[in-house]
């Protein structure tokens, strides 16, 4: 059973990964935890599988803590009573939208995308952000995982400097904690949705990044994302701005979301969960469940799109 | 464990392109180990830099030196990080 775990309060890795598990367990026949490689320092890279069955259904992707310091973002993948692991998992059959979801696709869900970093920040430096991978010729560590996709790898708003917080690391998917997703998204081939979670920013955001080119989907990826940010705000009032990433923070080459829109993935979109303006991505262990409650029904209005806007 | 007592979080807004660079140089500064929480992009958006304590005199005087408006966010990140593991160990107990 999950019963035992502590929605409102920060885990470590090995806490989430026996959840993660418990999960499975608890729900055999529609939630299986996948390994789909490891990490630098060989830990387990695990993927919840929501499915009800058939092979070759059409699919969603979902991460969270691909920078490790964003705890709110793990916390927000396995928070209950309405968000978002459990959630997909309990509505199954009771709520219409999920269960027309899970009739026809499969939900694939990261929780703790970059491990050795998310372990770092228990044990060593609460405030890490990259991977762990030692950097030939340099003393600092780490590559940022959102700065390594094959997508306008190198560009502007990136770093070629190992000890920046951006570094995009020697080569495009360098990082085993980036090639394994990339792998898994090509080899299933019929990913129709792919949702990178950050945090803090209050921000929904679509490609690109790494150009100014608007997106060929620009309208649809916009008219989505602000019936998404409606609905998030719908919750508790917190309000999010929204558009393409280059127009909305700034510009990144090598993110997440670029690199799946370039590999066929239409709706493909990145989070950046709220912020009060008093903690950074810093946020109490009491706001994790507003946090994941609010971002439910955004993550359901994209999910539910993918299903009735078949490409 | 790597400890941030003193280090503040600061939430800067530049006014024009000029003070903009002015935030980027701050960041090139290695000696001065700002971390960018949000990066300085465009004029009137907010950035937030974490300066450890050994920096905060001098990044704040840079800041009120070329008219860059700021504030604390996070008065000591230690406080908050001390205050989130007491949390995590309450939970810990209650679990048990």
């Amino acid at each position: 059973s999950t019963g035992t775990f502590d929605f409102a309060s920060y885990h470590t890795i090995e806490e989430i990964y026996g959840w993660m598990e418990a999960l499975a367990a608890a729900h055999p026949g529609l939630v299986t935890r996948l390994q789909i490689g490891q990490s630098y320092e060989k830990r387990p890279l695990y993927v919840l599988k929501f499915s009800t069955g058939g092979a070759g259904r059409p699919a969603i992707w979902l991460d969270t803590g691909i920078h490790s310091r964003e705890w709110i973002t793990q916390a927000t993948g396995v928070v209950p009573s309405s968000p978002l692991a459990v959630q997909i998992a309990e509505e199954y059959g009771k709520d219409p939208a999920v269960t027309a979801i899970l009739d026809s696709m499969d939900i694939f869900f990261e929780i703790v995308t970059n491990p050795d970093g998310f372990a770092y920040t228990h044990s060593t430096n609460r405030l890490w952000r990259k991977t762990r991978s030692v950097n030939a010729g340099s003393s600092c560590v780490g590559v940022d995982p959102n700065r390594n996709w094959d997508a306008g790898f190198g560009g502007p708003g990136s770093s070629s400097n190992p000890c920046s917080e951006t570094y995009h690391g020697p080569y495009a998917h360098s990082e085993s904690e980036v090639s394994a997703i990339a792998d898994f998204i090509l080899r299933h081939g019929n990913v129709k949705a792919a949702v990178s979670i950050h945090s803090y920013s209050q921000m929904l955001m679509f490609p690109y990044g790494y150009k100014a080119a608007p997106a060929p989907d620009r309208r649809e990826l916009n008219d989505l994302a602000a019936e998404a940010v409606r609905d998030l705000a719908a919750v508790y009032g917190t309000e999010y701005t929204y558009g393409s990433i280059i127009d909305t923070i700034y510009q990144a080459a090598g993110t997440t979301v670029d690199w799946a829109y370039d590999n066929g993935v239409k709706f493909s979109y990145t989070f950046e969960l709220r912020d009060t303006g008093r903690y950074g991505f810093l946020l109490p262990a009491g706001q994790i469940v507003p946090t994941a409650r609010e971002t439910w029904p955004a993550l359901l209005d994209i999910m539910l799109h993918a299903l009735e806007h078949p490409y | 464990e790597e400890l941030f007592v003193g280090d503040q979080v600061l939430r800067a807004v530049a006014g024009d392109e000029e003070q903009l660079a002015l935030l980027r140089d701050l960041g090139e500064q290695a000696e001065l180990q700002v971390d960018f929480w949000r990066g300085p992009t465009k004029p009137n958006l907010p950035v937030d830099l974490r300066v450890p304590f050994r920096s905060l005199q001098a990044v704040k005087s840079f800041l009120e030196a070329n008219g860059v408006a700021y504030s604390v966010m996070i008065e000591d990140v230690q406080e908050l990080l001390d205050e989130e593991k007491k949390t995590m160990a309450l939970s810990r107990r209650l679990e048990r």
